[in-house]
């Protein structure tokens, strides 16, 4: 005999009858052992079943076993009378191992027509957070917090506790703990119950800058504090909240600071007892939302998108301006702007303006001028009157043009055309008549 | 100009001066053409360089002109041999201007004829010019731009005119032909002149005058009978128009 090695167990697998879908023979008492990884049981699933069918499956049956404990045993087919078919529903294993025990007797006159069974088998991951272990009866998995994985399981601790060596209860230490979400949930360790004495934890809340932390406290607040002359004071007890460039904030007392808007990417929160006195402790939620902007106002002569009600921390807008207008920033035309809240809540670049373009000065005419009929400085909307120096020259088309300075810059006719017109010679028309200089006859 | 009368300024202003070693005429049809006749640029034989040809335009008065234009190139129409003085047939050349002339009150270009041009007779024209003029019953040079209106003359008329001379015994009278046409007073005394070669005879129609002839020759000036020719334009429009395009 040679040893094998241990061969990793399937997820899945089909077991069948000896000569299956070919009739069973008789005398036979076939075992299979059939298992999956630790962490998983095993679901097994018939696809056909037809045994000879007899009363409590006296004759020809399949046993399913778990170890000693038989989860079913089963005979005849679908439409059978007798016998014991399981039917559509699969089988399901306590655990992660499942035994099938298929026997015959020696006298089966049907037997040309009972083919055995075929059934196929999977993995199925033990969620053993919520179910209770086999045979264990020894209390919940985890101290705190359990974590179903695909085939075991992980504990862990809220904050204020670490994970005992274990790998399932949890010890009291509560410093250190960072918290960069943007929102959750903090209490103190134990609450509502009380905690051991002589705690000292720290709570960091530390978001990226542009996010402002604010702190919901629970009505369920109660830190010891000590009644003096000049009112209650949080001599031994208290929960420190501090905020970069301000004044520590010391709380104690049985009242709720309930909602406290740090202003604050960042706030470190300091839970202190001594040896004596009882506090049960605080809980809150925390979120964040973005740092606010000043609304960027109006602009002449252009508008600035999207238009909101209140601008945040990485907002953007847009600036554009009404058609004929140009964008200038520090006296500069730009082609763009957008501009975005920063995290300090000033917008990154002050509005620009918006000028009214021009075309600059119409080309002059050959042979002919330009005069202004409206507007000026070349501005958008001016229009121009092209004519030709008469009488000596006549526009070719016989009328003068008039162009009006449009959106794109250009200088453009009624026709939408830039092309300057063109001044034609007139012949044989002297601005003196030779009749005109004599009366005679 | 026989039997005219002095223009006043601005009343021609298509008159140029062309003057090639002696004065001639011409017409400004174009702000860089100038139209002539053939015989004023080849008066002594070949055309001559461009730098020697004075363009003077404007002024009515010879003594007032001032720098002359710069001439670009000489066109001589390729039918134009007058070897030997007496074939004056396709009488017609063109002058191109080294800059653009900017028309005014005293420059303007006298139109070409129009495609229905028609030359009836006794339509009335008027010729122009520098050339001679008379004075008493002296013939003058004259410094002052001189005009005269004479109509056209019916071509079989004027052509016995010139056969009857013939006949008479004076054989070097030029062929009159079909590029050609008459224009004057049976009576004379009303008659273009040595140094109005090349001047326009224009027709006034609609207001607006036409190129109907160049002065191109004749026998004698403003004597009775006797009429002047004048190269026809009508018929030398594509020419013209083929001429100014390809340069």
């Amino acid at each position: 005999c040679w040893l094998l090695p241990r061969s990793k167990p399937l997820m899945y697998g089909e077991v069948q009858s000896p000569e299956y879908p070919q009739p069973y023979p008789p005398n036979l008492e076939q075992r299979w052992d059939l298992s999956v990884p630790d962490g998983y049981q095993i679901q097994l699933t018939f696809t056909h079943m037809d045994i000879e069918a007899s009363a409590s499956c006296y004759y020809d049956f399949l046993t399913v076993l778990y170890g000693e404990r038989v989860l079913g045993r089963f005979c005849g087919n679908e439409n059978s009378a007798d016998g014991h078919h399981p039917g559509d529903q699969p089988i399901l294993s306590p655990g992660n191992r499942l035994t099938l025990i298929f026997k015959t007797d020696n006298s089966n006159p049907e037997r040309q027509n009972n083919v055995g069974f075929s059934a196929y088998y999977q993995a199925i991951d033990i969620d053993e957070c919520s179910a209770a272990t086999p045979g264990d009866s020894s209390g919940p998995l985890c101290d705190q917090i359990c974590l179903n994985t695909l085939g075991s399981f992980l504990c862990t601790c809220h904050h204020g506790y670490k994970l005992h060596s274990d790998q399932r209860t949890c010890t009291l230490s509560c410093v250190g703990g960072v918290f960069n979400e943007a929102e959750g949930t903090l209490f103190s360790p134990g609450y509502p119950v009380s905690p051991p004495h002589a705690i000292s934890c720290q709570y960091i809340i530390s978001l990226q800058p542009g996010f402002i932390v604010s702190l919901n406290f629970s009505d369920n607040f109660q830190i010891e504090s000590v009644d003096t002359e000049q009112g209650p004071v949080c001599l031994y007890h208290w929960l420190q909240v501090t905020v970069p460039d301000r004044d520590p904030m010391k709380l104690c007392g049985t009242t709720s600071p309930g909602v406290i808007v740090t202003n604050s990417n960042t706030v470190t929160l300091d839970y202190h007892t001594d040896d004596d006195g009882l506090s049960r402790g605080w809980s809150l939620e925390y979120s964040t939302h973005r740092v606010r902007c000043p609304l960027p106002g109006s602009i002449a002569k252009g508008r600035v998108t999207p238009i909101l009600a209140a601008y945040f921390y990485r907002d953007y807008i847009y600036v554009r301006c009404d058609q004929g207008y140009k964008l200038m920033m520090d006296g500069e035309e730009i082609e763009s702007f957008s501009t975005m809240c920063q995290s300090n809540g000033h917008w990154h670049l002050p509005l620009p303006e918006c000028h009214i373009i021009d075309c600059g000065k119409p080309e002059s005419l050959l042979n002919g001028k330009v005069d202004f009929l409206s507007g000026s400085d070349n501005q958008y909307h001016s229009v121009v009157q092209y004519s030709c120096n008469e009488p000596f020259y006549a526009p070719l088309g016989h009328e003068n043009v008039n162009y009006t300075c449009d959106a794109d810059r250009k200088w453009r006719s009624d026709n939408n055309i830039h092309v300057l017109p063109t001044c034609l010679p007139v012949c044989g028309r002297p601005t003196r008549s030779l009749s005109s200089t004599s009366y005679q006859r | 100009i026989i039997g005219g009368s002095s223009a006043p300024a601005d009343t021609i202003p298509w008159q140029v001066l062309v003057n090639v070693n002696g004065r001639g005429g011409g017409m400004v049809i174009a702000d860089r053409w100038i139209m002539t006749a053939a015989h004023v640029l080849t008066r002594y034989g070949d055309p001559p360089p461009t730098s020697s040809v004075q363009i003077h335009m404007g002024r009515t008065d010879i003594q007032t002109l001032p720098t002359p234009l710069s001439v670009a190139s000489i066109h001589i129409h390729p039918g134009y041999n007058n070897s030997d003085g007496l074939n004056y047939n396709n009488d017609i050349a063109l002058i191109k201007l080294q800059e653009v002339v900017t028309f005014r009150a005293s420059i303007m270009p006298l139109c070409l004829p129009p495609q229905d041009a028609a030359y009836h007779t006794g339509t009335m024209g008027m010729v122009s010019g520098f050339g001679i003029t008379d004075e008493g019953n002296k013939r003058i040079l004259t410094n002052m731009l001189k005009y005269v209106h004479i109509p056209v003359v019916d071509q079989q008329v004027c052509s016995q005119t010139f056969a009857k001379m013939k006949q008479q015994g004076n054989n070097l009278i030029p062929h009159l032909t079909d590029n050609m046409f008459c224009a004057g007073v049976p009576e004379g005394k009303k008659d273009s002149c040595q140094g109005d070669s090349g001047s326009a005879y224009a027709i006034e129609e609609n207001s607006q005058f036409w190129a109907a002839g160049i002065v191109s020759w004749g026998v004698e000036c403003g004597k009775k009978g006797k009429y002047g020719v004048y190269t026809k334009v009508a018929n030398y429009v594509d020419w013209v128009q083929k001429t100014m395009q390809e340069n």
